[in-house]
């Protein structure tokens, strides 16, 4: 395993883990979209079904289930322990939209035409678009005081570390999986753009509110 | 082995 793993791995589960604290300081979920959340439970649960019929390492099984604690945590306090604070009427985005081609995409592309490949393959491509909905919200409302600069921070620097893990994997390992490259390139561009509307949406809007 | 379908990414 090249050193872009163990530093690229933990960086998701890390951006969770500060919107979880956040949540939970503030006590309140505002600008948050519970359907990219709910999008990310699902894309995890999909993903790591192969922890019943397949064991690869200690690390991975605990980073799976980490990744699967910290997500449905989050749509916990979203939905269940802060839902008075969550901003529903600004959470519009039609996930349907999202979740049928999707399904239907990976079903028609995919590595092998078995249940768990299929499901595998669902996730990677949903992942790859679920944050269209935090996207949506930001973009609609300019605000996002929960979202940190260290949520987006992690969130970039995941994909990025993914990016070259697999140039790495290409180079040294002859590993090369298609169909994660294509759906993590279009992730990180959809991440360009979350990072385009913190920059111009959302820093501004904090620069105008300052105190003269 | 299909290194592919083994899946040890998250």
């Amino acid at each position: 395993m090249n050193i872009f793993r163990p530093t690229g791995d933990p960086s998701h589960p890390a951006a969770i883990v500060i919107l979880l604290l956040k949540i939970w300081k503030t006590r309140s979920c505002a600008g948050i979209s519970g359907k990219s959340q709910l999008l990310f439970a699902l894309v995890f649960t999909t993903r790591y079904l192969g922890l019943f019929t397949s064991f690869i390492s200690l690390y991975n099984t605990s980073m799976k289930l980490i990744y699967i604690a910290c997500s449905y945590a989050t749509v916990y306090l979203i939905y269940m322990k802060f839902k008075a604070t969550y901003d529903g009427n600004h959470d519009t985005f039609r996930v349907e939209f999202l979740v049928v081609p999707v399904g239907g995409v990976s079903f028609l592309v995919n590595h092998d035409f078995s249940p768990l490949e299929i499901l595998w393959t669902f996730s990677i491509y949903l992942e790859s678009v679920a944050i269209l909905p935090q996207l949506f919200m930001i973009s609609k409302t300019g605000e996002t005081e929960t979202i940190t600069n260290h949520y987006l921070f992690f969130l970039c620097l995941s994909r990025a570390l993914y990016l070259v893990n697999w140039i790495w994997r290409f180079y040294f390992e002859g590993f090369f999986d298609l169909i994660a490259v294509v759906a993590g390139g279009v992730q990180t561009i959809l991440y360009c753009d979350f990072f385009y509307l913190h920059l111009t949406k959302v820093l501004k809007g904090k620069k105008l509110s300052l105190p003269a | 082995k299909n290194a592919v379908l083994t899946h040890d990414e998250l």
